[in-house]
């Protein structure tokens, strides 16, 4: 399975929707500082259904919201789709591409869409964990997070193993 | 459950001395369990000395060598038990030129099996890109992202060196 | 020794306000005392708002952004109340070119009164420099040191990188 | 008053007699990872009188102490010698040169000399508080610390003011 795309729309500082095409290669992204590139792997994340906000940098729903900037009014709404190629099954369902979608509104509700149908969290999480992605743990390493892997506990660093098994 | 941790755990522990021997071009690691005859709540340590040098506690690593570490860690996870893909944020930001060399070889030799998203400002781990995003923040403070060929970005930031 | 606090925050307050709008070129950030009427015992805390962007929480912030706050408040308290020396270690690492310049002109102004040791990998921070010393590894794993000229320093790597 | 030399000796990696000289400008360090630039910053923290291993990056005494390698024995004993110009008499003692040294050994013993004479770590700590460098919190930015700055909780960062009050 890879990602072939991903399509970001009022999550964080991504006001307009940007859609990334990805290959199966290695795949770079660059830029300055506090330009969005680490708000995409935050998106990614947070598309796959994480629940902490402190993991994405923020405290609550809104915070993944576009807060609205000098030249921009805020938005209401944020969603991320990821759109994956399952053609080799690695997800035990029966579609060759599989989409998965979140939004967010400032009410603080979220949905989860998954091939355009809303469904719930546990769905995608379930989903996920067949296809062997329940193991967020090292799906993103956001940054600053390589050297934590070494500070933490003994029994925290069990967690990465237990994902792994 | 107890079972499957402790055969990832061997496995991985296996990788893991590998991974550290590659990327540090030498030296020794374990990953050591806390409490052996607990496989129920055991922990995880590691011990790791660089080639050349004695062993020593965790702390004295320079900046580099505990992402280097890190990074095997990481590396030997994802071999016992890839993920379709995976997204690195400037995990090389602290490496000096040699050692973002050997975590680009590392890269590379997973490619084929695990798809990498790399975040960095880093010349030598874009060189091993295929695709180039660009991300820059608007006047407007909101982000715009565009496609780059990475060998004409690499020229770029060449001629503006210069 | 309340006064000498208050005194101090204030005065350091003023300077944070403007180390923020040079690093970041524009913006503002304020620091705030968490309990004004308990001088004995107040925490200070930050918050920053990068230009074009509006005010969120600190957390928000990217790793450069982070870096660049943080300088801004260790500048504020060395122009209120300097030590001779001050060592940096690989203080730029985060950030990028554009900002490595900002921080180095922050540098350069307080050169006058402070001396700096900058640990750095930074081509650009090390153009900044009138002394290099260059530290290696020897094969006997001993740290060895040698004195290098900056221009040569720079002239070597940027043969290195063609 | 300025930094004009600084000599290691057994300290941490610097196995081998070293000095460093510096002038008044800018002096930067360069190198490869795990080289021995961040054991600079740590000598100048130690023998300024740091009495927390946990910031040295330490345990004990003895990790100051060259530990030995593949190609070399480990010593007994490690030694940093600060040398600095004191002609404008920033600390108010009668000397235009002052030498700040710091001996430690296997058996745990650290000594302190200023100007070649034995003295206790208090006589070290006061001299340097009156020539207001008692201000460790921020003569040495260390690796990783830029960061933490932010992370402080708010009683934390308070100390800073206080130091420089
Ligand atoms: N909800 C939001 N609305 C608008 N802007 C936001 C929101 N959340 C975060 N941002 C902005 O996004 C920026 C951070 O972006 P990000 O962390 O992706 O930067 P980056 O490209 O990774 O930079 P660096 O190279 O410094 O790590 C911050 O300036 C922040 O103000
Ligand atoms: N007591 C000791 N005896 C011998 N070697 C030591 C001792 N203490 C630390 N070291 C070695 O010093 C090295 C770390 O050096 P240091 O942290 O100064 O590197 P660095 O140049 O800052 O690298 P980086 O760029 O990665 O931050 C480690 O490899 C460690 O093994
Ligand atoms: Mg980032
Ligand atoms: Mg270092």
């Amino acid at each position: 399975m890879y990602l072939k795309a991903l399509e970001l729309q009022g999550y964080k500082s991504f006001a307009n929707k940007v859609e990334f095409v990805f290959d199966r290669g290695v795949t770079a992204v660059v830029g300055p500082n506090g330009s969005g590139k680490s708000n995409v792997a935050d998106a990614i994340r947070w598309v796959l259904g994480e629940q902490s906000y402190r993991s994405l940098r923020g405290k609550k729903t809104e915070d993944m919201i576009f807060s609205g900037s000098d030249g921009r009014a805020r938005l209401g709404m944020a969603s991320a789709t990821l759109i994956l190629d399952n053609s080799d099954k690695w997800m035990p369902i029966d579609f060759s591409e599989v989409t998965i979608s979140r939004r967010a509104y400032r009410s603080g509700e979220n949905e989860y869409y998954l091939n355009g149908s809303r469904v719930r969290l546990k769905d995608v999480a379930e989903l996920l964990a067949r296809g062997g992605m329940s193991r967020q743990t090292y799906t993103v390493i956001g940054q600053g997070m390589i050297d934590r892997v070494l500070s933490l506990h003994a029994a925290e660093r069990r967690l990465l193993f237990e994902e792994a098994a | 459950m107890e079972e499957a941790f402790a055969e990832t755990f061997e496995q991985v522990a296996k990788e893991f001395k590998n991974y550290f021997s590659m990327l540090f071009g030498g030296g020794e690691a374990q990953l050591i369990l806390t409490d052996p005859d607990n496989m129920l709540e055991t922990g995880v340590d590691i011990v790791a000395r660089p080639p050349g040098k004695r062993l020593q506690s965790m702390a004295l690593l320079s900046g580099g060598e505990r992402s280097l570490t890190a990074q095997a860690l990481i590396f030997s996870l994802l071999r016992i038990s890839p993920t379709p893909f995976v997204i690195f944020d400037e995990v090389d930001a602290m490496l000096d030129e040699a050692n973002v060399g050997r975590f680009r070889d590392a890269l590379s030799r997973l490619a084929d099996e695990i798809q990498f998203i790399v975040i960095t400002h880093n010349r030598r781990t874009i060189e091993s890109a295929n695709t180039l995003y660009g991300v820059s923040m608007g006047d407007d403070s909101v982000s715009q992202v565009y496609s780059l060929k990475v060998d004409e970005w690499l020229e770029a930031k060449k001629a503006a060196k210069v």
